[in-house]
């Protein structure tokens, strides 16, 4: 049986036939590696990120790492075109997608995509939302609970008062920002079911 | 390959990454 990659992660949806599991899994290591390495070193630089345990960055990089990386492709999905552009930088229709198995995931990607494309945000308004995105990560396993929520709590201040600077005729923009937040976390728990789905031969 | 989620090694790059694991970048 036939098996597709659906992240756009990879190079292609396509597996070379000739290669072999360990092979499609390192040419995926080999994108995903350096995509974490980016989400550490944007973290790094958050104010206030470095003044928390170790133990609590690591936490909090490991579970907000892949809400992080959605907001940063989440241009790879171009729900007006219905395209994925993976990284090898080809474009699958969403017919083409479905045909290989694709999910309801992949739907889900494109209403968020749609929707944060449509608030128009700066790259500055942009990075710190991200920012926000991964100090609101799942709690869990994290030892100074408050010190996550006193960060948290600074950065969505200042969002608020960078959108409502920029934005001053479009109060609900931050309002759909936040709201965001929980869209993230239910991708993030569908593509936890999918991953755990995955299986490689 | 087993549990492909832990396999990602997510936290051992992170770790790596948080400390700025030269040899680790340089692969």
């Amino acid at each position: 049986r036939r098996m597709y990659l659906g992240c756009p992660m990879n190079t292609a949806p396509n597996i070379d036939s000739q290669k072999s599991g360990h092979e499609v899994w390192d040419e995926f290591m080999h994108s995903f590696t350096p995509a974490v390495r980016e989400v550490v070193e944007f973290a790094k630089k958050i104010p206030g990120f470095r003044d928390l345990s170790q133990h609590d960055q690591v936490n909090l990089l490991k579970a907000g790492t892949f809400e992080v990386l959605v907001v940063r492709f989440a241009s790879l999905f171009d729900a007006k075109e219905r395209t994925v552009t993976f990284l090898g930088g080809k474009k699958y229709s969403v017919d083409t997608l479905r045909s290989m198995g694709a999910s309801e995931f992949l739907n889900s990607m494109f209403d968020f995509s749609e929707k944060l494309t449509n608030l128009g945000l700066s790259e500055e308004e942009m990075s710190l939302f991200t920012a926000v995105v991964l100090v609101s990560a799942d709690r869990s396993g994290i030892e100074n609970v408050n010190s996550v929520e006193a960060l948290q709590d600074t950065l969505i201040c200042a969002l608020r008062n960078l959108i409502t600077k920029n934005h001053p005729n479009e109060l609900a923009t931050f309002t759909k920002l936040l709201l965001k937040l929980p869209d993230l976390r239910s991708l993030n728990n569908m593509h936890s079911e999918q991953l755990l789905a995955f299986k490689i031969h | 390959f087993g549990d492909p989620a832990s396999n990602l090694g997510l936290e051992d790059i992170i770790r790596k990454a948080l400390m700025g694991n030269l040899e680790e970048r340089q692969e």
